[in-house]
């Protein structure tokens, strides 16, 4: 389709100006409430206190949820409205990254992440000029959830499996949803996470050495 | 925009369609594995059990994964596949009623129910002719879930609050969701359910009456 043709050229166009300034950048895709803010804030401090500088792209449908939780770390926060826009696209990124290179600021940037809308369908389509692809789901959509949406998670290069600390709870499997997602994509990092109980966010850290 | 406009012209024609058979139609959407399936499989039961006839129009991602589960209930299931479409819009429901209706089975149906995509903002553009909407979240998203997406609650009727028994392990307040709906829309019905624990599934059911 037109519409994804031209998302690839502008996104290679980010992908270029990020290498330009050496940026690691990471597209977080993930379901609705699975954990996504949570976990870039605690590697946005992770980061901060070993002297990275690091931006933060909020996809926010409405108002600044997200922006405001990242306000409160030591970083740079780009807020984007979304709206009905069920995916973040190329386009938008390029305009926030264009802005941020006129006013200096891009090339201070060791890092960038981009917290993408919640949806575990149409952001496969959409490469934004990352480095990295994240895709973040919880144990509470259920364990069936990888198979169910298998483009996401052939298209990603790592999956975290969060809230395990819940999975009893909500009779979940995650050792089934790593097995799933290795099935569709052999090549993917899979890291079994919880936020609350502090269970290999170690490893979630690992990730961005 | 046009297409929205044509959408609710055919939607217009399904809800003619529906109504011309008696048929009480519940277009459930929500948030990715917020327990919409189990909901409508309980729905499906109880109804049974009163003697009535009900369809149901199961939208999955890929393969039929929900499709299966409904299947194991006595109700009539109408498998489709959604694959890229982040929402179901009248156009695949009209060609799904006519079908039923050529094959002289819509007739029959005294209650359809149909299972949108997981997804909190496109399915609130599209509306399909159904009597109802309804739309289904869980604690497990986060109690801030509501006012994160004001439209898809501004025009449903009902909202369901699920997974209550695990509000504590999330540290989510229900009651909070519960307020967010309302303060949002005031028309709309709530309940706060736990399918795990068969907290006010009755009042599910009653809905249904
Ligand atoms: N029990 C448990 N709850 C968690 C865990 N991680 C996150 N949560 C809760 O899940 C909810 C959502 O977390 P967020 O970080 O806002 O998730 P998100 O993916 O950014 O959500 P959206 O941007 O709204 O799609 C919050 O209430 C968190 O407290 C976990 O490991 N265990
Ligand atoms: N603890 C708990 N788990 C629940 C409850 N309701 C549903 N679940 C679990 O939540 C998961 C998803 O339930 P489904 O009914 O498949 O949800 P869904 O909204 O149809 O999911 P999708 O169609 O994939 O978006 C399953 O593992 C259920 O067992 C509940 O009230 N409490
Ligand atoms: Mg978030
Ligand atoms: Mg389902
Ligand atoms: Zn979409
Ligand atoms: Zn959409």
């Amino acid at each position: 389709k037109d519409i994804l043709k031209e998302n690839s050229i502008i996104a290679k166009e980010n992908k270029d100006l990020l290498k330009k300034y050496q940026i690691k950048s990471y597209n977080v895709m993930g379901a609705i409430g699975s954990g996504k803010t949570s976990l870039i804030e605690i590697a946005i401090d992770a980061l901060v206190k070993k002297g990275k500088k690091v931006g933060v792209i909020a996809g926010d449908v409405v108002a600044e949820y997200d922006s405001n939780r990242f306000r409160k770390h030591n970083c740079l926060v780009i807020p984007l409205n979304t709206g009905k826009e069920c995916h973040l696209d190329a386009h938008l990124i390029s305009h926030e990254l264009e802005d941020l290179e006129e006013h200096g600021i891009l090339q201070d940037l060791d890092y960038l992440f981009m917290e993408n809308v919640g949806n575990l369908i149409c952001p496969s389509d959409f490469t934004l000029g990352e480095d990295k692809r994240i895709v973040i789901v919880s144990v509470s959509e259920g364990d069936d959830i990888v198979l169910k949406h298998p483009i996401i998670f052939r298209f990603s290069d790592i999956c975290i499996i969060n809230k395990i600390d819940i999975a009893e709870a909500v009779d979940a499997s995650p050792e089934k949803m790593e097995r799933d997602c290795l099935s569709l994509n052999p090549k993917i990092k899979t890291i079994k996470t919880s936020v609350k109980k502090n269970i290999r966010i170690d490893e979630w850290l690992k990730l961005f050495d």
